[in-house]
């Protein structure tokens, strides 16, 4: 048996809308410790894996191992029922179950609605994602990332970031000409989630499509901040923090020369 | 510029 109850359903609506227009099948993994999902876009350039701990749910209990293959907009028709106060309980059979069920229930609980989602066969594994050391690491405002992402791709279709010293540099150009946008490490730090923080090894200048960047931005909502983290040999790692109990993150293959 | 596909930057980095 597969039960988790959480509070707050406006959180796994966030989740998902985070990911569905990235991943349209995706294999959400559930032991006795957390929920994980991991999936790719369909031209395998980016890969995202959410982690919510079993602490983020009121209650959880998960007897057994169980995957389900989660079809995204079969989900997210469910999750539009949902108000964001509204409480979520997933439930599934632990036995290769082909259905997932989902409770809706009101804050007041004046209102329960219940769906059932049809689980879909993904015949790919989670993969192991290496561990890497990278040569930057770039903390800042989510809602700053965001900005810059959408702002660039008026200008072009790629953004190359330059990490120097204690700069970051976002550039992007294309016939109406170009854009930079340069972040400096904070000198003083008033208010976290408004610093912009560049803790770098190496410098590192890459580049990557801003069609998927701004994809990633959609877990906006889910954190104040968000991490990016580069390595000239490895693909980016955005991430957003959810909470204490777990994460987002997108990893994004760089841009080559053809 | 043409993306690279993921599975073939983890691959080559382990």
């Amino acid at each position: 048996m597969f039960e988790a109850k959480l509070q707050q359903g406006g959180l796994l609506k966030k989740i998902l809308e985070s990911v569905k227009d990235l991943v349209v099948d995706g294999l959400w993994d559930c032991d006795g410790a957390a929920i994980t999902l991991q999936g790719m876009d369909s031209s395998h350039v980016a890969l995202v894996e959410m982690l919510l701990r079993a602490e983020a749910f009121e209650h959880y209990r998960c007897d057994r191992n169980v995957t389900l293959g989660m079809n995204h907009n079969h989900l997210s028709k469910i999750l539009k029922c949902a108000n964001n106060d509204d409480i979520v309980i997933l439930k599934a059979a632990d036995q290769n179950p082909d259905s997932c069920s989902l409770i809706l229930e009101s804050k007041n609980g004046e209102k329960t609605s219940d769906f059932v989602v049809s689980l879909v066969r993904i015949d790919t594994d989670q993969l192991g994602i290496p561990e890497t050391e990278y040569s930057a690491h770039v903390k800042m405002s989510s809602g700053e990332f965001q900005r810059i992402c959408r702002d660039l791709s008026q200008f072009g279709d790629a953004v190359q970031i330059t990490c120097s010293k204690q700069d970051v540099k976002f550039s992007s150009s294309g016939e109406t000409g170009k854009a930079n946008i340069t972040l400096t490490h904070s000198a003083t730090v008033d208010k976290e989630e408004e610093s912009v923080t560049v803790d770098l090894k190496e410098p590192v200048d890459l580049t990557f499509a801003l069609r998927f960047l701004n994809l990633f931005t959609k877990a906006t909502p889910i954190s104040d901040t968000v991490t990016l983290s580069l390595s000239q040999e490895a693909p980016l790692v955005v991430e957003y923090k959810i909470g204490d109990s777990g994460h987002i993150r997108y990893f994004l293959a760089p841009k080559i020369q053809e | 510029d043409v993306n690279q596909n993921i599975l073939s930057i983890f691959y080559n980095s382990i």
